[in-house]
C-alpha cells in the first residue's frame, strides 16, 4: 500500500476514458479498460460505473511528454504509464504514454496488464517487490488467457477494502461483518497465534491481544487467499511456531504466520480412523506437549513429538474433562487454562488440577 | 587510448542515467549540483542503488552492475518505489 494507506471511501467509483490511442480500436480500449477495472473489482466490495461526461472518481489519459501533471512522459519505453493515489481532482487518474505502442495482444505493450497496475494505484496500492505480482513495477507479459493477481496483490487491496461482497469489517454491529458483541455469538474455532487470540466465525476472524479488549476483524481471505473460510478447529504449538486449523477432513499449517503453500493434508494422516469426517475443536496442552481432538462426545489425544495418536483413544469427553458436556464448538489454551466454547457459552478449565475454575460468555474477551 | 576514453564515456552514460532513474524512483535528491559534474554523494548514490537492488531482490552491491543497469533499463510504472508520486 502507498504511505498513509490512502483509499476511496466509497465502494461505488465512477471512471471515464478522456481519449483514445491511435494504436487500438477504440472497443478494444473500452474492453481493456473495463476488464482492468473487473480484475480489481472481483476481489474487493467496490463497484466501478463508467460514465461518459462530467467528474469521475478515475479519468484514463493517453498523453505524450509534459501533459500536465509536472512528471512528464519520456518517450517510447522507459516509464509506460503511471497512476495518482485516491483523492480528488486528479487523484485515482491514470495516464498512459501515447509513446509506446499499446495492443490488445502480446506485440507492443498489452494494454490490459498496465492498466490493471495503473489501476492498483489509482486505488490505492504501492509498487510490490514479488516478480509475480501485477504491483511489481517493472512490465512483464503475463499469459492473458490465464491472467490472476498474485496472492500479493490480493493482500494488499483487500487490506484496503475487505473481501468481495462485503464491507470491511468492524469488530462491532454496524449491519457489515459479524458482531462481536452478539449475546448469541458462538465461534466456529480459536486459537492463539503469536501473542495474539484469533476467533474464527463463517469468512471472518477476529484478532486481539489477551490483554486489551480493542480487537480488529479481517476476512479470512484477504490474510489467507487460498484458505477456506468455515474453519472448525485450530490449535498452536508455540514453541514451533505453529499454528495447525482444520476444516473438513482437512488440514492447513501456518508457520511463522505464514501459510504453508502444500496443499493441505488429510486428517487421517494424524490417525484418525475414516470414520472421522470432521473435528470439532482441537486444543494443545503445552504441559505434555500433546494436541487435544474434540469429535461429537469423545476426544483423541495427539503425541506431537512422536507424532502418533495416542493408544487408548478416543476417551468420552465428559468422563475425563468434569464439568464439560459435548459437545465442544471451539478451545484454546492461555495461561494454563483450556477455555472452551460451547454455543454461546465458555467454560475456563484449570489443565493441572482439571476442573472448572469459572463460567463465561463466549464474548468474554471483547469487553462487551 | 580511445578504448579507455569510450570505456570512460559509457560509464558516465551508465551512471547520468542511474542518477535519473534513482532521482525518479528512489527519491534521491542531487541538492543542485549539476549532473554533468558527477559531484554527488558517492555514498548516498551507493545506499540509493542498494536499496534498488534490494527492492528488485538483485545482489546488493550498491554497484552499478550489468545486472541493476539491465533493470534500471527495463520499461516500467512512473510511479516511484520509495516515496508518495505527488
Amino acid at each position: 500500500t502507498m504511505p498513509q494507506r490512502p483509499v476511496w471511501n466509497k465502494r461505488s467509483l465512477t471512471y471515464r476514458i478522456h481519449n483514445y490511442t491511435p494504436d487500438m480500436k477504440r472497443e478494444d480500449v473500452d474492453y481493456a479498460i473495463q476488464k482492468a477495472f473487473q480484475v480489481w473489482s472481483d476481489v474487493t466490495p467496490l463497484k466501478f460505473r463508467r460514465i461518459h461526461a462530467g467528474e469521475a472518481d478515475i479519468v484514463i489519459r493517453f498523453a505524450y511528454r509534459d501533459h500536465g501533471d509536472f512528471n512528464s512522459f519520456d518517450g517510447k519505453d522507459g516509464i509506460l504509464a503511471h497512476a495518482f493515489g485516491p483523492g480528488s481532482g486528479i487523484g485515482g487518474d491514470a495516464h498512459f504514454d501515447e509513446a509506446e505502442t499499446w495492443s490488445k495482444s502480446t506485440q507492443g505493450r498489452n494494454l490490459f496488464l498496465v492498466a490493471v497496475h495503473e489501476l492498483g494505484h489509482s486505488l490505492g496500492l504501492g509498487h510490490s517487490r514479488d516478480p509475480n505480482a501485477i504491483m511489481y513495477p517493472n512490465y512483464r507479459h503475463f499469459d492473458l488467457n490465464t491472467f490472476h493477481l498474485s496472492a500479493d496483490d490480493v493482500r494488499g487491496i483487500q487490506s484496503l477494502y475487505g473481501g468481495p461482497g462485503t464491507h470491511q469489517p468492524k469488530p462491532n454491529p454496524d449491519g457489515s461483518g459479524p458482531a462481536a458483541c452478539d449475546p448469541n455469538l458462538t465461534f466456529d474455532a480459536v486459537t492463539t497465534m503469536g501473542d495474539k487470540i484469533l476467533f474464527f466465525k463463517d469468512r471472518f476472524f477476529w484478532w486481539k491481544l489477551p490483554e486489551s479488549t480493542a480487537a480488529g476483524v479481517s476476512s479470512i481471505y484477504s490474510v489467507w487467499p487460498t484458505l477456506p473460510s468455515g474453519i472448525q478447529a485450530a490449535y498452536e504449538v508455540k514453541d514451533r511456531n505453529q499454528v495447525f486449523l482444520f476444516k473438513d477432513d482437512k488440514y492447513w499449517l501456518i508457520s511463522d504466520l505464514r501459510l504453508q503453500p502444500n496443499p493441505p493434508k488429510r486428517i487421517h494422516s494424524l490417525g484418525f480412523p475414516e470414520s472421522v469426517k470432521k473435528i470439532d475443536a482441537a486444543v494443545f496442552n503445552p504441559f505434555l506437549h500433546k494436541a487435544y481432538f474434540f469429535v461429537d462426545n469423545q476426544y483423541w489425544r495427539y503425541d506431537v513429538k512422536r507424532q502418533l495418536m495416542d493408544p487408548t483413544y478416543p476417551r468420552l469427553i465428559s468422563k475425563w474433562f468434569p464439568g464439560i458436556k459435548p459437545k465442544i464448538d471451539a478451545a484454546f489454551y492461555f495461561k494454563g487454562h483450556f477455555y472452551f466454547f460451547q454455543g454461546s457459552n465458555q467454560v475456563e478449565y484449570d489443565v493441572r488440577s482439571q476442573r472448572i475454575t469459572k463460567r463465561l460468555k463466549s464474548n468474554s474477551w471483547f469487553g462487551c | 587510448a580511445p578504448l579507455t576514453h569510450n570505456n570512460r564515456s559509457t560509464e558516465k552514460i551508465d551512471v547520468t542515467f542511474a542518477i535519473e532513474y534513482l532521482s525518479n524512483f528512489y527519491n534521491l535528491h542531487l541538492d543542485g549540483t549539476p549532473m554533468t559534474k558527477m559531484k554527488i554523494n558517492n555514498n548516498f548514490l551507493e545506499e540509493k542503488i542498494q536499496e534498488m537492488q534490494q527492492f528488485f531482490g538483485l545482489k546488493v552491491t550498491g554497484q552499478l552492475d550489468s545486472s541493476t543497469l539491465e533493470l534500471m533499463h527495463t520499461p516500467r510504472c512512473g510511479v516511484p518505489d520509495a516515496q508518495h508520486f505527488t
